[in-house]
């Protein structure tokens, strides 16, 4: 009987943790946190860890951030500027984050 | 850059006025 039970319960939970780590990995996407979407989190976060002196390019994202169309990178930088959290450097391509210090 | 340290000032007021 403990065998069956075994048998059984192995591969309910290998798919949970499968799923779970799915989930938590592309997390909620459509979840506000801190007043900001998800992509527009990411972008922040990206740049954020960017410490190069003139910042990320819209390029650079874009190859990060593979579920993320051009436009959608866009917008989340115009609104991430738009609210101060970062700003253009060397050109309207080149970003950095306010509070990189 | 004296223009990148512009763009910094006023995105740093801007943050400074959503945090009010």
């Amino acid at each position: 009987r403990k065998n069956l039970m075994s048998t059984l319960r192995a591969p309910q939970s290998f798919h949970s943790a499968g799923l779970g780590d799915v989930r938590g990995y592309g997390g909620g996407s459509s979840l506000p946190m801190n007043g900001l979407t998800a992509h527009q989190s990411q972008v922040l976060n990206l740049i954020k860890n960017c410490h190069m002196p003139e910042g990320v390019s819209l390029q650079e994202l874009k190859s990060q951030l593979h579920n993320m169309s051009m436009p959608t990178i866009k917008q989340a930088v115009e609104f991430l500027s738009s609210e101060g959290h970062i700003y253009s450097t060397v050109d309207d391509d080149h970003y950095k984050s306010t509070d990189a210090e | 850059q004296e223009r990148i340290r512009q763009n910094k000032e006023a995105a740093l007021r801007r943050l400074a006025e959503r945090n009010v």
